[in-house]
């Protein structure tokens, strides 16, 4: 049940920073953030590719859920 | 997991509290 909490609250949290919907983040969508979080701009590209896993420049909602999880230290796999 | 960088930890709790302070919907819908 927590999982599953956690899981809708990384859903919510990923369409804040997907504006456009399109089902990932870029880096741009990222810096577009930094108007609204206390984060500067290298930090919120940090953030991007520590949560970006394979590295292609779209982080997926898999790859940001596993990165809320790991950030509640909830493991989602298996 | 490889490629983890030192501190960016505290980064991602950084930016995931930011981002949960930014969007307080909270209650059912």
């Amino acid at each position: 049940e927590v999982q599953q909490m956690a899981k809708q609250k990384a859903h919510e949290l990923f369409s804040v920073c997907d504006i456009e919907q399109k089902g990932f983040i870029t880096k741009r969508d990222m810096q577009r953030l930094q108007n609204e979080l206390p984060l500067l701009p290298d930090q919120l590209e940090a953030v991007f590719d520590s949560l970006d896993d394979d590295g292609n420049g779209y982080l997926t909602l898999e790859e940001f859920t596993e990165g809320f999880g790991s950030y509640l230290g909830i493991n989602f796999m298996g | 997991k490889p490629g983890t960088a030192p501190g960016s930890e505290g980064m991602l709790a950084n930016f995931f509290n930011s981002l949960l302070n930014k969007n307080p919907k909270g209650g059912t819908p």
